[in-house]
Parts: structure tokens; sequence; C-alpha cells
């Protein structure tokens, strides 16, 4: 069986570095504000 | 090969706002009391395909509280949303859309409403008025009050109420009652409501014998009685009874 700790550092060294000066979109949702937030 | 799935939508897409538009139309269009509302932020969205062309949309949605009385033509994009020191009205919403061959239309709506918190004003604002409940006794004294002064002196047809639609009260530097109210006509004048009120009918429900009043009641430090109302027909709007206020102040 394999750990869970094995996939997680498996994971971890797939991950692909983003470029540098990478800027995650902004989440999808919830939008904008359009007045103010109460 | 099934249709791939479409990509999620996001909240600021243009889809996703031209159904948010659909929904706060049918919200207000089918709503009859208190004030239109309009869209502040769109919480979150989901899409679920239902076959070729056909989607069921989920929207949550965050409304504002404008200043346009429900009944009121005014256009949407002409209502002014209520400031956050004017104590701002939420409207929080669910809503189910169909999306058939490019149409959007809301199969069902969910909204509760809620005045921002009186702490939060205070904060912001320490002698902002603040919304008191509608049945608060100084409100309805002082929609009382308004509304007969205003049918005391109109030269238009005796206006009965509708409903309260808000009501402010302010302790310093003054204590200040505004309000704000619906009325609508009668088949009376203002002189045959003074023989016999009792006879007089709310004319039928056309938009044109709909009217609103605002009102402020000054009751300290002097009294004064401030009342203006316009019916969506044709303006009647009083002489603005501070001209008139010898007979009112005391």
């Amino acid at each position: 069986p394999v750990r869970k700790r094995a996939v997680a550092e498996a994971a971890q060294h797939d991950k692909v570095p983003h470029p540098v000066g990478f800027v995650p979109p902004p989440p999808p949702c919830p939008g904008k504000i359009r007045y103010f937030d109460i | 090969v099934p249709a791939a799935p479409p990509a999620p939508l996001g909240c600021d897409d243009p889809e996703s706002e031209a159904a948010a538009e659909v929904a706060v139309n049918y919200i207000n269009d089918h709503s009859h009391h208190g004030y239109k509302f309009a869209l502040n932020t769109i919480k979150d969205i989901h899409v679920v395909p239902q076959g070729p062309n056909n989607y069921i949309i989920f929207l949550e949605l965050d409304l504002l509280e404008t200043k346009c009385p429900i009944l009121s033509p005014t256009p949407l994009a002409n209502c002014t949303v209520r400031s956050f020191a004017e104590h701002a009205v939420e409207g929080d919403c669910d809503v189910k859309l169909k999306k058939l061959d490019g149409t959007v239309s809301v199969v069902a709506s969910k909204c509760h409403s809620h005045a921002d918190s009186s702490e939060d004003i205070r904060q912001i604002c320490p002698d902002c008025p603040l919304l008191a409940s509608l049945n608060n006794t100084e409100v309805l004294e002082a929609v009382s009050a308004a509304l007969n002064d205003f049918n005391s002196k109109t030269t238009g047809p005796y206006l009965r109420l509708l409903e309260i639609g808000r009501g402010q009260i302010q302790y310093h530097p003054a204590h200040i009652v505004a309000v704000e109210f619906a009325v609508g006509a009668t088949n009376c004048s203002a002189e045959e409501a003074k023989v016999n009120v009792g006879a007089c009918q709310l004319l039928p429900e056309d938009q044109s014998n709909f009217g609103f009043c605002t009102g402020t009641m000054v009751k300290r430090p002097s009294q004064d009685l401030n009342v203006d109302c316009q019916l969506y027909g044709h303006q009647v709007s009083t002489q603005d009874i501070v001209l008139l206020s010898s007979q009112d102040t005391s």
C-alpha cells in the first residue's frame, strides 16, 4: 500500500514551480463589490 | 464523446452578470413592498448542464436597497443605492435560473433582507440616524402627523397610507424622526374627506394612483414638521411645510 506521506512527497516533487513573477488569477468568486460591503 | 462540461463561470464573467441582471429584475418585479434592490456582488455561480444548449444556473447574490420605492416607475439604473451612513439594507438572494438556447429565465428565487448592524454605523458615524422598527411609536406618530398635514393642505386627491417604508430616529444634536411611506390616491378631494373620510376609497391599482411621501418631525430643540408627497402619475408636491411652519412650529 502506498503511504499517504509518500504520495504527498511525490506530488511535492512533481509540482512544477511557477515562473518568477507569476501572479495567480483572482478567485472566480465572489465577484467584485459594486458599492460597499456590509 | 459526451460534450465537455462548460468551463466554470467566474462571478464577474459577462455571462454571469447577464444572468444576475435577469435575476435582479425578476426580484424587483415580483416584490410588492419596500424598495427596489440593486446588485452589489455576485457571491457565487454554478452552472449545471441539462442537455444541448440547456443549463440550470444557481446564483448567490448580494443586493443593496435603493431609495426607489418598489412601486416607483423610476428605472433601477436611476435609483440611488442607500449609503452606509443612511443605514443601508442588504438583501441576500439565492436564485435558480434556466438557460435554454441562450435565453435566461428565472425558475425560483429566495431572498431575505437585513439592515446593517447599528454598531457598525455607530463606529463610523456616531450621530447618524438609525433605522427604527416600522411599528415604533415615534415613527407611527410622525407618519400620521405628516400625512394629516399633507392632506390638510393638498389641492389634489385625499391620500391614504399604503405602507411605511422606513423610519429613522436621530437624538443628537436634535431629536428628529424621519419617515418614508407609500400612499394611494382616493376618490375624494381633501375637502370631501373632511366631511366623510370613511367614504374615501383607494382608486384602482394603477401606478398613477400610487405615490410616496417623505417626512421629518423635529421634536427637539423646537418642534417642526416637513412633508413632501409625490404621486407617480403627476407631481403633487405640497409647499415645503417649513414655509408654512408658522402654523406648525410651537
